[in-house]
């Protein structure tokens, strides 16, 4: 474990929090997109599928454990619960990400460290993670206004793997024969696509303004 | 177990 990889835990973990507060304090959930919640669902339970099988720390179980619990939980909350439904923004979260599950999936099969069910669906984690953020960042621009809470969620769940990058980038300086090559350039591709979001939400903090992405 | 096949992170 390095402070790198650390601190995109913890920045992972402060933008479930955010959400969990968002939802919770407001009793809403406009401005959030169920897709990528779903998605995101999708992809720890892909992700995990070693959580009983290889024990690798308390630290590393009771991570898996809670993005996996907290994921679902708040699918669940914008689905079944009878306040929080209501401000779900169903006309505006449209992306059609069966295409993005579909993809992902077919690139997990063409390219994944080994050729077992736990790789493939690890790769196709991987991969859907990185564009797991797309009806997001539609919805945000569809929405107009994006309340600070549900912007600080979007910023955190961009810069915990752009940790990561550091991440992999020192521990392939310090550990002989270290290659994360699926995670790395897929790191890669999820992060730049939080650029115009970044752009925009340092912006709006520079100006101390109202967070608005261009439609 | 191999290096790569270790998935150590999260």
């Amino acid at each position: 474990m390095n402070i790198f990889r650390l601190a995109g835990d913890m920045t992972h973990l402060l933008s479930i929090l955010v959400l969990l507060l968002k939802i919770y304090a407001t009793k809403s959930c406009s401005g959030i997109s169920r897709k990528t919640q779903e998605l995101y669902a999708i992809v720890f339970m892909a992700r995990y599928l070693d959580l009983f099988t290889d024990f690798i720390s308390v630290y590393n179980t009771f991570m898996k454990l809670i993005f996996i619990a907290s994921s679902l939980a708040i699918v669940w909350c914008m689905r079944f619960h009878p306040v929080v439904r209501r401000s779900y923004d169903r006309e505006l979260d449209t992306f059609r990400y069966f295409f993005l599950v579909g993809a992902s999936f077919a690139l997990a099969l063409v390219w994944h460290d080994k050729f077992t069910l736990q790789e493939v669906f690890w790769a196709f984690s991987i991969y859907l993670e990185a564009v797991a953020i797309l009806p997001q960042l539609v919805l945000l621009q569809r929405s107009g206004n994006v309340d600070n809470l549900t912007g600080q969620y979007v910023f955190f769940l961009g810069a915990y793997r752009a940790f990561y990058i550091l991440n992999w980038i020192y521990r392939y300086m310090t550990e002989p024969r270290f290659t994360r090559w699926i995670a790395g350039i897929s790191g890669v591709v999820q992060t730049a696509l939080y650029a115009d979001f970044f752009y925009y939400y340092f912006i709006s903090w520079k100006n101390n303004s109202k967070l608005k992405l261009p439609a | 177990l191999n290096n790569i096949l270790y998935h150590d992170e999260l």
